[in-house]
């Protein structure tokens, strides 16, 4: 299985969000 | 060559089968990054102690596995105390003689004492007589 | 010895060193069955795509890794029109013209489109004049 999935990956979980 | 190590920093649920479900703390190996975002992992060989309660057999999932239960009750003592906690469950004290009914694979035992009938933790009864 | 296989029917997070956290499906093979209901077990080796942004290196942890912003802006198209979730994701349309301004690694780029600047799947963009 060497295609990724075709919908975006989630956003990163919250605790990881850097600030932009 | 080396592949990058990484660890998951959050519970991942797979929403597509190509995808790989990880438990916070998972170690994974990179094979590709894609720019997408999504990238191939290898998890990391893991092992250790779970619930028996968590799992059920590949094969069977539904056949019983447990054994069968002793109505007459299988002489044991509680080597420490309990206080139960759902309301299934028999709380009783340190030393106590009770009678073993159903040895779950859980761990979770069906115990009678006297007239009183319910789980407790089996990591803390003792065969008596030993 | 075959060990036997059993599935994970829940997500379990582990709550001391020795045991061994799970996601719903996982595959285990069970090394031992001790009776307090704890099963010592080897999780099956599992691969498959997972989002880059659930990740964080194993050597080190907080070293930003992503590419250098381009305020410049490399100019892409949209492939596929994409509507905004979180406030601070933009809203496009398929075929129009936008600069990247930054390809983070878990696939969520910054674009900006005249005088809007906000998330962005990359999946959805190609590269101007290819």
């Amino acid at each position: 299985i060497k295609q990724p999935p075709s919908n975006p990956p989630p956003r990163p979980p919250v605790e990881a969000r850097k600030k932009p | 060559i080396i592949l990058q190590t990484y660890r998951a920093i959050a519970n991942y649920e797979k929403h597509s089968p190509s995808e790989m479900a990880m438990a916070t703390g998972d170690v994974v190996d990179v094979v590709e990054k894609n720019e997408s975002g999504w990238w191939f992992c290898q998890m990391k060989t893991k092992r250790g102690w779970v619930p028996a309660s968590f799992l059920e057999p590949l094969d069977s999932p539904d056949e019983p596995e447990d054994p069968e239960p002793n109505y007459a009750g299988e002489p044991y003592v509680t080597i420490k105390a309990y206080t139960a906690v759902e309301e299934d469950e028999v709380s009783l004290a340190q030393g106590e003689a009770i009678e073993v009914i159903h040895k779950l694979l859980d761990g979770w035992w069906v115990v009678r004492k006297e007239d009183v009938t319910g789980y407790f933790p089996s990591m803390f009864l003792q065969k008596s007589g030993q």
